[in-house]
């Protein structure tokens, strides 16, 4: 009769932030099996402080690292396009991911070739740690994310055909990159309707985060002509378009408990049975978008 | 109910005015019954704004209030509720009242930043409560 409920839930949580040794003196039943040990996913920032209620505050822990301006705007409107002002998410999203994370490349190795005929070429090696996707986190779609920065006023427009290759650093040959995946594709968007530009690459990253990848080393080729297919492409670079290397953007869907899954039960009408199957089904489209944006890239 | 109403009312003995002021009390909503009461806090009050950037106030509510004997279906209670009621009163008062807690809650929606500066949007179950029950 004294089962304590949630008390229990603290304790193994209190469990999960003691010294090591602290893990022998508690009852054999809380203690995890070493390998499930790992399947506990880390608390997110937001629950790990409310649950350390104890004096070692959250300050010890602050980010360290500022994130990029232009990448905090664009998730400020993520966010207001998300959840009401009271913080609620909104109803007819009728998305299937709980979690967007932006991570911005902490590594880069510019290759302009600015002797090429054509248009301007971008070359970045881009490092990306995903350590903090957990493992309850599974990815539904990724995105390469450009912003434009160009001195064209919004009034007018700019056409770009762009075309975009990857391929993923073999850790083991440092020299040069292996081409053990690559993506190709093109790209067709005026910068005076938006300054950021998303490049699905969920095919190209869903089997590297799969095997537990989570130091994603890329080389991104791209390059970018401006005018017109349908006229003329102009081949000078009128304006001074500098492109900013890509964050990552993954839209993933957190099974945790803590995680919201409302909307999947509530759009299938049906119990977790359905939404187990859905959720396993990247095809169904995270965003649930009618295939507005950048379509071509969807399409690749 | 107005039938009942009449049949009681010819069956009370003739009543004085304060009598039937007594009568009528029993239909007075009682004032410190169980229901949602409203907090807001905003994060900077606990200094995590730093690394909450969205929302900047969050209303979680909480519930409070006495919880009167014959719950029933008015607070959706669950039938232990009144058996635990019954154990207080007839059988073992150290065994706790039922309690007045959230019966229901909303999500929340928080954009935080990492401790490795990438940005993050998660959606949280169960983080305002918007009905409260006995139990």
């Amino acid at each position: 009769p004294h089962s304590r409920g949630h008390g229990g839930l603290d304790k193994a949580l209190a469990f999960l932030e003691a010294p090591e040794g602290a893990a022998s003196e508690l009852n054999p039943v809380l203690r995890l099996p070493q390998g499930d040990r790992q399947g506990f996913a880390p608390l997110p920032p937001l629950l790990k402080v409310l649950s350390d209620q104890g004096p070692r505050s959250w300050d010890s822990e602050v980010p360290r690292l500022q994130p990029d301006s232009r990448a905090l705007r664009y998730m400020k409107r993520l966010y207001k396009m998300s959840a009401t002002k009271e913080g609620i998410p909104k109803a007819h999203k009728g998305h299937l991911y709980n979690t967007v994370r932006l991570f911005t490349p902490c590594l880069e190795c510019r290759h302009l070739h600015r002797d090429l005929v054509k248009g301007d070429v971008h070359s970045v090696d881009l490092l990306f740690n995903l350590d903090r996707v957990t493992a309850l986190e599974h990815l539904l779609k990724s995105v390469l994310l450009y912003s434009f920065d160009t001195s064209v006023p919004t009034s007018s427009s700019i056409t770009f055909i762009c075309h975009l290759s990857i391929k993923e650093h073999d850790s083991a040959s440092q020299v040069c990159p292996s081409i053990s995946h690559s993506l190709a594709f093109s790209l067709h968007f005026e910068v005076r309707k938006r300054k950021w530009v998303e490049i699905d690459v969920t095919s190209f990253l869903q089997p590297l985060i799969a095997t537990n990848r989570r130091n994603i080393h890329m080389a991104v080729n791209f390059t970018c002509l401006m005018g017109d297919p349908q006229r003329s492409t102009k081949l000078e670079n009128p304006v001074n378009v500098t492109l900013v290397p890509p964050s990552l953007l993954l839209y993933l869907n957190d099974t945790s408990e803590q995680a919201y899954h409302g909307w999947n039960s509530l759009r299938h009408g049906t119990k977790s049975l359905v939404r187990d199957r859905q959720r396993n089904s990247p095809l169904v489209d995270p965003l649930g978008d009618t295939g507005k944006g950048n379509s071509q890239g969807k399409r690749a | 109910s107005r039938q009942r109403r009449n049949e009681n009312l010819k069956a009370a003995p003739a009543t004085s005015p304060y009598n039937l002021s007594e009568y009528f009390k029993q239909f007075v909503f009682p004032q410190n019954e169980c229901e949602l009461h409203n907090f807001r806090l905003s994060f900077s009050q606990l200094k995590w704004d730093k690394w909450i950037i969205a929302p900047h106030r969050y209303s979680p509510q909480y519930c409070q209030g006495d919880c009167p004997r014959a719950m029933g279906h008015r607070y959706g209670s669950p039938v232990h509720t009144m058996v635990q009621n019954l154990i207080y009163e007839k059988l073992d008062p150290s065994v706790p009242k039922p309690s007045c807690v959230p019966a229901e809650y909303s999500p929340l929606s928080v954009l935080t930043i990492e401790p490795d500066g990438s940005i993050v949007y998660k959606e949280y179950e169960d983080m305002i409560a918007t009905k409260c029950t006995c139990r």
